[in-house]
């Protein structure tokens, strides 16, 4: 019975998907939501380039996060060579 | 009964495909609805980048919860390392009544943040 | 709602990333 749900919130999915793109249909010709709708693309663009600078600034914090790595590797070696000396 | 499931398969398979035809006629034909001269875009090409920009903002949130989490936990094996480095060094200190170099003021200051 | 929820990701990820850099460079001066 599982499957059969699962079966039926895909198709389900597939109509509501339809629905949605059938709303739009006519949307674009109203000048107040084709309004809306440059706003949206224009966000859009706006959105694209705060997650562009977000994942520069993860792509530094995981160059960060190496030497971080490093930096602990060679502390505990230094740590083993002070408990060796003791 | 085999019948009936394979009938109701052939069934749901029928409704997928069609589904999906009718969804790809309806994006052919809002296409066509927005000449792409006018330099604005179609609700549908609207649509789906705004849901590749979705995913596309939760894999990088995924990303930055896992380079956080990994931040942490070498941070606190960097400051544990660290102690116990000291401690040993200050007893070997003691052990050979060897003068160590006092610390410098960034010295100490370092060891204050990392506490 | 997501683009305030990116912004507020961006800002947190910066601040994660001044101050790891911090830390780096004091775990550094300890080091030497």
């Amino acid at each position: 019975s599982s499957d059969l749900e699962q079966l039926c919130t895909y198709i389900n999915e597939k109509i509501g998907n339809i629905k949605h793109t059938l709303s739009l249909r006519n949307c674009g010709h109203k000048p107040a939501l084709k309004t809306i709708l440059n706003k949206i693309g224009d966000e859009i663009i706006v959105v694209n380039e705060i997650l562009n600078k977000l994942e520069s600034e993860i792509e530094y914090q995981e160059q960060t996060n190496n030497s971080l790595k490093e930096l602990c590797e060679s502390l505990e070696e230094d740590y083993r060579d002070v408990q060796h000396l003791k | 009964m085999e019948a009936e499931v394979d009938k109701l398969e052939l069934m749901f398979q029928k409704a997928d495909s069609d589904l999906d035809c009718i969804l790809y006629r309806l994006e052919y034909e809002i296409k066509n609805s927005y000449p792409d001269s006018t330099g604005e875009k179609n609700p549908v090409t609207l649509l789906k980048e705004l849901s590749a920009i979705k995913s596309r903002y939760q894999a990088l949130h995924t990303r930055f919860e896992s380079v956080t989490a990994g931040q942490k936990d070498t941070k606190s094996r960097i400051c544990v390392t660290l102690t116990k480095t000291m401690t040993m060094m200050q007893e070997l200190q003691k052990l050979t009544d060897l003068e160590l170099s006092p610390w410098t003021e960034e010295e100490k200051t370092a060891e204050d943040q990392l506490k | 709602a997501l683009k305030n929820d990116a912004n507020h990701l961006l800002h947190k990820a910066s601040l994660e990333n001044k101050e790891s850099t911090d830390f780096l460079k004091t775990a550094k001066v300890l080091m030497k």
